[in-house]
């Protein structure tokens, strides 16, 4: 579902180059769970951020489904919980869960239960109407997985969701994902710094080296 | 060092009344390391803001070094390392980091030196020219344990300060932290989701109950 050939990113940054990504190679088979595993800032973002098209590789090859990146984020064809839950501050948390529904045209109150189930899936329901900054750390994130998942996504890309959560809230959404998973046989690439979650959720984990960052180590579970 | 008595937070949010906090009553005696634990939204964030008078409590008294803590805020007696880095953009890094010293007049060879040595405990030398939207989550999140770090405060107030990092980033600034904690005497109160953690660290554990937050227990280590 997804490939990378010789993809490299360098950063023009604070009077030098950032070489984020060397000459990464990877394939993602369809229906796989990866996890990516790394020290901090060794590129796992920036590595999401190429596969999602939304940083430009400096050289090589992005496929995702059979088409280029760039085709698959204007096709909407995947969803994406950011590391900072990027929710949108002027919305409610129904309607930032809505947006991706909104989006593509699902109808009106057929978006409303939809994204009901989903804040009942993250244990938020009865925040509906709050505002992103009234809501804690934690919860914040939750809503981003809840809009990620809403429109039952073919392919996800999650960026350390749940690391702001205590051990049982973890441990329920690591076991809803994986039924989540199981059920709709989406693709999922995960970012984590839980060894542990990563064994306990995926089909394969990517070890990525220290900046600049390149594939260490594949390990099938 | 510091106590709280009775307080109660209460916020007015979509549409109705969130109890954030109920009723506390803590004592933090002068150079303790007090860890607080609970499920996400339980109130951790909102308590540690009480005491570094981010926000003011609907009932109760809060005490910090014999003063209020709206006086211990302004004689800025306390460093800060939000949940959300909450870097300013417009500056470099090093200049991030510099802030609290410059609000404190520390002349600007003596900041220089200061912030530069705040750098290498967190291991970003070299990112002192870059601006926080280059850096990743974890770089951003030691940049702000770099801040609040670098005018040698007598209480530190944390917010999961390592929850972004990887396992090897983490121990190591967790072994800094305690060696900092040991020679300098300072008072520390820090969130974390990780038990292990809290116990590593603490010469106390705070856990907190679900929303509305209570403390639960408190557990001596
Ligand atoms: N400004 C606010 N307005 C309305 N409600 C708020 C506000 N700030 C916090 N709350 C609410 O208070 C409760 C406690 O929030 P808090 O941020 O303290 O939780 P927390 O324990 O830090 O959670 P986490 O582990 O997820 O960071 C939550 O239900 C949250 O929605
Ligand atoms: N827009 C940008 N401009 C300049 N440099 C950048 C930019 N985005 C990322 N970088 C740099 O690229 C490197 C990799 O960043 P990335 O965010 O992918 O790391 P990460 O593995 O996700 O780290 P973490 O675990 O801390 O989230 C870092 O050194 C970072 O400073
Ligand atoms: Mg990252
Ligand atoms: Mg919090």
């Amino acid at each position: 579902a997804i490939s990378l050939r010789n993809v490299t990113k360098t950063f023009d940054a604070g009077g030098g180059l950032v070489h984020a990504l060397d000459d990464i190679d990877l394939d993602i088979a369809p229906g796989a769970f990866v996890s990516l595993l790394g020290p901090s800032g060794c590129g796992k973002s920036t590595l999401l951020r190429v596969i999602g098209d939304l940083v430009k590789p400096t050289e090589g090859v992005v496929e995702v489904n059979g088409r280029s990146a760039e085709a698959a984020r204007k096709a909407r064809e995947y969803g994406m919980a950011f590391q900072a839950p990027g929710l949108m501050d002027w919305r409610t948390i129904r309607r930032n869960i809505e947006l991706p529904l909104q989006v593509q045209g699902v109808p009106r109150n057929e978006r409303r239960a939809r994204a009901e189930e989903m804040l009942e899936l993250v244990r938020l329901t009865g925040f509906e109407n709050h505002r992103p900054r009234q809501l804690s750390g934690g919860m914040q994130q939750r809503v981003a997985i809840a809009r990620a998942l809403a429109f039952q996504p073919k392919l996800l890309l999650m960026d350390e969701p749940l690391g702001a959560l205590d051990e049982m809230n973890r441990e329920y959404l690591q076991r809803e994902l994986l039924r989540i998973w199981r059920s709709t046989g989406t693709t999922i690439v995960f970012v984590t710094h839980s060894v542990s979650e990563a064994v306990f959720l995926s089909t394969e984990v990517v070890v990525m080296s220290p900046r600049p960052g390149r594939i260490a180590d594949r390990i099938p579970i």
